[in-house]
């Protein structure tokens, strides 16, 4: 059995749902905050068998869109982390972040 | 070392957090929310040694509860997502899910 | 890949999100409740390359401080999980809780 652990942005989120109930899918949704922009967006958590990994990374990718922003992001160098950038930036945020881990054991209590 | 993630009601989790600690265990609970029915759980994050596992799935399984919920699904078939199925359905949530993954490296800084 | 799961204190929490982003590191961070205090803390999610490991726990540790507090930590013995102990105790709360979980595959959707 293997955890999906998928970072994916807020907006996603409710369609990502029902197509991984859809496809027949079990999920826990986590709210999260990125630690570059400090907006927030969803983390998913996805415990599914070794050979319905492929088909799950592909779920999220079809619903999962890369979007641009604008933003005025955390400048490490000021001085105080309150003060940001007065240069807008603008990033790619990306449909999906995905991290397989292993499960060891699965419990249904 | 292992790390227990167990999703689990939220009408449990005081109690497993009370049993947790006094059975001599340390846990970070988070708050999560259900694929399927989309209402609120707890997601508990437990790191025990590797010969503990067995005790915290017992102490677990011990306070959670299995329930029946009458409830609308998502129906994903639904053109939009928001709109639920009329016919209710009668699910059993299960007292806990319980994923176990290892730990390479531990480390109280 | 590995995944640093961190359990911080939330008033390092702000802090620490700098310094991993100045020290080029990506991360997610999560609202957390501890166990044994019920309090409020942060988790925060890295995934980082296998040799970053040490550099990640070492910007962690440089950031988060141990502190004392005095509280009413619960008592499981009491009847209900609701009455406090009446006795005040100090404990050390740590820095940082660092778990460290292998990768077996990450994608950028
Ligand atoms: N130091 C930096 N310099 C310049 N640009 C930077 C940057 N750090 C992040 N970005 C950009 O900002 C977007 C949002 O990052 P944030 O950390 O808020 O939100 C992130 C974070 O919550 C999570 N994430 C990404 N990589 C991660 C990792 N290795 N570990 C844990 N979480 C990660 O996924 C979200 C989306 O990430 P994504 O890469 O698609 O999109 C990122 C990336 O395009
Ligand atoms: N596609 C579907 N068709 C028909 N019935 C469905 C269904 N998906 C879920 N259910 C039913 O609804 C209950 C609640 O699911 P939910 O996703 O809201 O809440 C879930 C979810 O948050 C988590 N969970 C279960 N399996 C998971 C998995 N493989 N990965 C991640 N989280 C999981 O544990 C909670 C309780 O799950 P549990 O299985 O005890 O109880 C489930 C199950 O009985
Ligand atoms: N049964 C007990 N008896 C006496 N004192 C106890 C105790 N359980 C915890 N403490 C003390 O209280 C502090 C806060 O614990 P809490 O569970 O609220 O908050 C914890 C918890 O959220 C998390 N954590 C620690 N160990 C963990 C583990 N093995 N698994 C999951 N989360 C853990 O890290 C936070 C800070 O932990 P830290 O050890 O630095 O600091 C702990 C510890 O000094």
């Amino acid at each position: 059995m293997k955890m999906v652990i998928a970072v994916i942005q807020d907006q996603d989120a409710h369609e990502a749902a029902g197509a991984l109930v859809a496809a027949g899918f079990r999920s826990t949704r986590l709210s999260s905050t990125g630690g570059f922009l400090r907006s927030g967006n969803t983390t998913l958590l996805i415990g599914v068998e070794d050979e319905e990994v492929d088909k799950v990374c592909e779920v999220i990718r079809e619903v999962c869109q890369a979007r641009k922003q604008v933003v005025n992001p955390i400048t490490p160098m000021a001085s105080t982390l309150d003060t940001y950038s007065s240069f807008p930036v603008e990033v790619v945020v990306g449909g999906a972040i995905i991290f397989v881990l292993d499960v060891t054991r699965f419990e249904r209590a």
